[in-house]
């Protein structure tokens, strides 16, 4: 196990400088190395096939290798899917998949995973969390949890992230104000670190070499 | 203390991306 699509892969690109070699420029760009590259190749892979075999992620794909139901729709895994897709073509390629997912690394630092976050909650990228996407988020989380909350219930949680977030006081939340608020609450980035990154050999030891896909999928 | 709306934000099933690690 571990790095025989590497060995195999260096003699297939053997003419390639090594700072060309997409593995290995991801590598660099991330918290993987090339060997955990290559195991999120074959979780890309599986999922990149789940319903067309495009090589490519789609959202209903996502959803089927989130939720296990291609058709359920959820704002936070659209936000999610929206933000790796850099390119904004409506799908996940290799690379955006592995740079994405690199912020979910137990060892990216946590001013990466606020930044990410923030972004996530910035539903309509104006730069600033405001209250009326805070409150869309509650409501899709309630929704989301078959739970109820009254309005005035709603209104008071909102009020109360506001008073200890939005430091300068003018109504919406900025990056600064945001960094601030979860070093100190901490425990709000909790889903922003997945513990199966930190040792990706183990999940995903059977794999297959493609190196002609995964070259030109990075590319 | 009690929770404001980012906290319970985040026990939104769709931030959790741990699914796509697990068998289906």
């Amino acid at each position: 196990m571990g790095c025989s699509f590497s060995k195999q892969r260096q003699r297939l690109i053997g003419h390639h400088k090594q700072e060309e070699d997409p593995a290995a420029v991801l590598a660099v760009q991330t918290c993987f190395d090339i060997c955990d590259i290559e195991a999120l190749y074959e979780l890309f892979k599986k999922l990149s096939s789940s319903i067309v075999d495009d090589g490519l992620i789609s959202k209903e794909e996502f959803q089927l290798g989130l939720f296990g139901n291609s058709k359920k729709r959820n704002l936070f895994a659209d936000r999610i899917f929206d933000l790796f897709d850099s390119g904004k073509d409506g799908v996940i390629e290799f690379g955006e998949f592995v740079r994405g997912l690199s912020v979910f690394h137990p060892a990216a630092p946590q001013p990466q995973k606020a930044a990410f976050a923030f972004r996530l909650h910035d539903i309509r990228q104006s730069g600033f969390i405001e209250r009326d996407e805070v409150r869309e988020m509650i409501v899709a989380l309630l929704s989301e949890s078959q739970l109820v909350f009254s309005d005035d219930i709603i209104q008071l949680i909102i009020d109360k992230a506001f008073q200890e977030a939005d430091l300068k006081g003018d109504g919406k939340i900025d990056p600064d104000e945001w960094q601030q608020f979860v070093a100190r609450n901490p425990s709000l980035l909790r889903n922003m670190t997945i513990p199966h990154l930190k040792d990706l050999n183990k999940e995903f030891r059977n794999f297959e070499l493609s190196p002609d896909f995964i070259e030109d999928d990075i590319r | 203390a009690s929770l404001n709306a980012f906290d319970i934000i985040s026990f939104s099933k769709g931030f959790d991306l741990s699914g796509l690690f697990e068998e289906k």
